[in-house]
């Protein structure tokens, strides 16, 4: 999902 | 990763990485809030639990790890090893005023009510706001050394970066995550004095000092 997504940043 | 979202990392990196530096070779961390970094350990802690639980890629655990370690190595400084030289006296924020009504917004406004998402947002919130102890002493002392001022500065330009990868994700990817946005926004306005500041009189050779 898009929330997961924006995980990938630090 | 586009080059903003590439060029903040480096720069969140150099950061840290002066800050520790000039703590080591100075043997003191006078001027530095203990505070500020206490909240920035509590930052990488809440934020990267998913490293025991997804793997991304070996930069994103790479970078995590070195995040969490120099914070914890820079605390560790701070309050154990260079303790003498601790500003206390001039690092008087109380950190439950921040820590606390920031724990209740994340139980409030989140995007799934899971632990792990909320000590996520908890740590995009609290990261929004903690440099304000250090801001604070800058304030109070009227002064930051010349180095401070390049760690300060590194550490704003990470989030304004950060806010152009997140305007190039929109038209990349086309979607926007609100919560790291509105707090992003936030943390790059706290620093927009700082770096009026920093360009008006640090890069001209001039010391960091507040007006009286």
């Amino acid at each position: 999902s898009m929330v997961v997504m924006w995980k990938d940043e630090l | 990763m586009n080059l903003f979202r590439l060029a903040g990392d480096v720069s969140h990196l150099l950061a840290i990485i002066i800050l520790l530096l000039k703590i080591w070779r100075t043997r003191s961390c006078a001027g530095i809030s203990g505070k500020s970094q206490i909240l920035f350990a509590l930052v990488f802690t809440t934020r990267y639990l998913d490293l025991l639980t997804t793997f991304i890629s070996f930069y994103n655990t790479t970078m995590k790890v070195i995040y969490i370690g120099c914070s914890y190595a820079t605390v560790w400084m701070i309050y154990a090893k260079f303790k003498a030289t601790y500003d206390s006296n001039h690092d008087t924020f109380r950190m439950e005023f921040l820590v606390i009504p920031i724990a209740a917004l994340s139980l409030l406004v989140n995007h799934d009510f899971a632990p792990l998402e909320i000590l996520w947002t908890f740590s995009i919130y609290l990261e929004s706001v903690a440099i304000l102890p250090q801001l604070f002493m800058v304030s109070k002392t009227g002064e930051a050394e010349t180095i401070t001022s390049h760690y300060l500065f590194a550490l704003g330009l990470y989030r304004a970066l950060y806010l152009m990868n997140w305007i190039w994700r929109f038209f990349a990817e086309g979607f926007f995550d609100l919560i790291a946005i509105v707090a992003g926004l936030v943390q790059t306005i706290l620093y927009c004095d700082f770096f009026y500041l920093y360009i008006t009189k640090v890069l001209k050779g001039k010391k960091l000092s507040l007006p009286a």
